[in-house]
């Protein structure tokens, strides 16, 4: 069972939260995007549980749902004129 | 409470990941 996607993708999705813990958000959302792409991956091409697969793509839309907000508010602080 | 457990499809994260990186 090629694991390494799904080790990858938690891998990846580990480092977005810390980078997000770290407020380095435009690493955190590549890292979520990175993350959800390989978890995608997995469920799609790697035979899972059914189980499995839904938990999976239940991180997915939280991490999609988190790296919305953070290129929302990436795309505000540009916005906002240099103080 | 709309069940927040609704689990997505995988056509539905694909869609938000294309729209995330879309810029």
């Amino acid at each position: 069972m090629a694991n390494n996607n799904l080790q990858k993708a938690i891998d990846l999705a580990s480092k977005a939260a810390q980078e997000d813990k770290n407020q380095n958000y435009e690493e955190a959302l590549r890292l979520y995007q990175a993350a959800v792409q390989y978890f995608l991956h997995v469920v799609k091409y790697e035979a899972q549980g059914d189980k499995a697969k839904q938990s999976i793509r239940a991180k997915c839309a939280e991490y999609l749902d988190r790296a919305e907000k953070l290129k929302e508010y990436l795309k505000k602080k540009e916005k906002a004129p240099p103080a | 409470s709309s069940s927040k457990q609704a689990t997505i499809s995988d056509d539905e994260i694909e869609r938000q990941l294309r729209a995330l990186g879309v810029d």
